[in-house]
């Protein structure tokens, strides 16, 4: 446990690559995003293909949510309201936000919320 | 998050990152992992952003996160995003954006407007430095000619003591954590000070993708928040990115 103290270092790693081992966890995979496409259309396979594993993440966000605020009543802000900040984003990302949210039938503010995270987190 | 740019002996850029996220974010106690954080690992993906059929930029990214926090225009420059943290932090901007002061940018979608649109590193740099944010960050940017790599530290509205490669002062390499370059970082966080040990001992001559994956590996630069490690190389179009885990003993972040 003495090595939870921080700061814990060890020494230098050397012959992690190519990666494996148990601090490997996958390769990740390739797609292709068509900016031809219209904003709404261009996410639609990835989405298609990734939607469980968004609306797992989303359930945690909500759990973790419900835990500081058990009324629910911070979800409904964002189900109600964020969807509305999505309106006043600059194009593209307006639009391809509502094809995400359609594509992975994700509620458009929690998509909305989870595309803010950076900027409410830096505080 | 750490980010790394270097520069080998011969002039060729190597950038790469840990991206880490989720801090504070539900412990789980069984598994002694942060919830989000794995949530998130199943949602990494890399992406061809394609036009007329030709390859715009790559990224590394989360499924249904439109913004970039990872990427490189193939032969021009790679960026990378860390989280800067500060009391004049992000939600300031979202007031301000929900009050109709709207003259400023989303700090992803600032990155992918710059991959998506720039095309130099002289480019990316003027846009990174002078573009209003929502949000403070941190942007390390490289590009793929001898000495083009910089950190462009940000506030909200102006660009702070940039800190650029510099071969004649030794500085073959960047080194950015989530703590302004001129000030110590938290004790209780020092990501810095073992990621650059491992930088130093790696000597410039040595620095590819194999020994920047061995730094990015090395605990507590890698740690519990760690998503994914990314490593890029400007010249080549290069992008490899790998999902992370961090067996115990692991700093939890």
């Amino acid at each position: 446990s003495t090595q939870y103290v921080p700061p814990y270092t060890e020494e230098c790693r050397t012959g992690m690559y190519p990666p494996q081992g148990p601090t490997f966890k996958g390769a990740v995979t390739w797609y292709t995003v068509d900016l031809d496409l219209p904003p709404s259309k261009r996410w639609s396979a990835l989405m298609s293909e990734k939607k469980d594993d968004i609306a797992n993440m989303i359930k945690v966000i909500k759990d973790i949510a419900d835990a500081f605020v058990p009324s629910g009543k911070l979800i409904d802000f964002v189900d109600k309201v964020l969807p509305l900040i999505v309106d006043t984003l600059p194009y593209p990302y307006d639009e391809e936000l509502k094809g995400i949210a359609s594509a992975s039938g994700v509620p458009l503010g929690e998509i909305a919320l989870f595309n803010l995270f950076y900027e409410v987190f830096t505080v | 998050c750490t980010s790394v740019v270097a520069e080998d002996s011969n002039g060729n850029l190597i950038h790469g990152r840990n991206l880490d996220f989720g801090l504070f974010m539900g412990w789980d106690m069984k598994n002694k992992s942060w919830q989000i954080t794995e949530q998130l690992k199943p949602l990494v993906v890399n992406i061809d952003f394609r036009r007329s059929n030709h390859t715009v930029f790559k990224s590394t990214g989360f499924a249904g996160y439109a913004g970039m926090l990872t990427g490189m225009k193939p032969h021009s420059f790679s960026l990378t995003i860390n989280e800067r943290f500060s009391m004049d932090g992000g939600y300031i901007g979202i007031i301000e954006w929900l009050l109709h002061h709207r003259d400023a940018m989303w700090m992803g979608f600032l990155t992918r407007t710059v991959l998506e649109n720039a095309t130099s590193y002289e480019e990316a740099r003027s846009l990174l430095s002078q573009t209003k944010l929502l949000a403070p960050a941190y942007y390390i940017l490289g590009g793929n000619q001898t000495g083009q790599g910089c950190i462009i530290t940000r506030a909200r509205t102006e660009s702070l003591k940039p800190l650029e490669l510099n071969l004649k002062q030794g500085r073959w390499y960047l080194l950015q954590t989530n703590y302004d370059h001129w000030k110590a970082p938290l004790f209780l966080d020092d990501r810095r000070t073992p990621g650059m040990k491992c930088m130093n001992q790696t000597l410039q001559p040595n620095i590819s993708f194999k020994t920047l994956y061995d730094v990015l590996s090395t605990k507590p630069v890698l740690n519990k928040l760690t998503t994914y490690t990314t490593l890029m190389e400007v010249s080549k179009g290069k992008l490899e990115s790998f999902v992370r885990d961090c067996p115990n003993p692991c700093m939890p972040w």
